[in-house]
């Protein structure tokens, strides 16, 4: 372990609870893909099958259930509980033109032709893109609520951050997984258009908005 | 390619 990866992963738990406080407190899931949430609950789940099978450590073990568990909170909240508030109109991407190419890549390329690994495989790719529904939304509805480009901030943040605890652990442990490092700079780079307009924008006190 | 992959990050 080490504080890139710490970091990240809090980033990402942070996301996690921004997103599922957001829904529950104000109620509604306004501006929200629930097709990316349904992505990464299936990201989760083909990542963390070794919850019954291996025990890492305590943080490992916990940082999964939690991760698990929260995102099927937040898909349950959109899509039962605040259905009513889910603007599906906007959430039209495609998500077929993620799962079947990242599936094929998963077998085609991965350290291992086993199931676990494929998985494993499967849900680092399909993590990389999983946001896309999500920015493709923003982009259809112009804007973004406040809290909702914070959730991506953080959502974005990690994964930069755990390019910077592959480079640490590459010099220091001599350990790097090619799969991974590529997937998430994909993700991470997918990422720098809200960046900017995170640090330009929001970081200034104004609304997220894009020239329609 | 079956480097043990300590798949020990999230």
């Amino acid at each position: 372990m080490n504080i890139f990866r710490l970091t990240g992963d809090l980033s990402h738990l942070a996301a996690i609870i921004i997103l599922l406080l957001k829904i529950w407190k104000s109620r509604s899931c306004a501006g929200i893909s629930g097709k990316s949430q349904i992505l990464f609950a299936i990201v989760f789940t083909t990542r963390y099958l070794d919850l019954l099978s291996t025990f890492i450590s305590l943080y490992n073990s916990c940082m999964k259930v939690i991760y698990i568990g929260c995102a099927y909170a937040t898909v349950y909240m959109i899509y039962m509980k605040f259905r009513a508030t889910y603007d599906g109109n906007h959430d039209s991407f495609r998500v077929e033109f993620l799962v079947v190419p990242v599936g094929g890549l998963a077998v085609l390329i991965n350290h291992d032709f086993s199931f676990m690994e494929i998985l494993w495989t499967f849900s680092i790719y399909l993590e990389s893109v999983a946001i896309l529904p999500q920015l493709f939304m923003i982009s259809k509805t112009g804007e973004a609520e406040t809290i909702t480009t914070h959730y991506l901030f953080c959502l974005g943040l990690y994964r930069a951050l755990y390019i910077f605890n592959w480079v640490w652990r590459f010099y220091f442990e001599g350990f790097f997984d090619l799969i991974a490092i590529v997937a998430g700079v994909v993700q991470t780079i997918l990422y720098c258009d809200f960046f900017y307009l995170y640090v330009t924008k929001v970081l200034k006190g104004k609304k997220l908005s894009l020239p329609a | 390619m079956d480097e043990d992959f300590d798949k020990d990050e999230l």
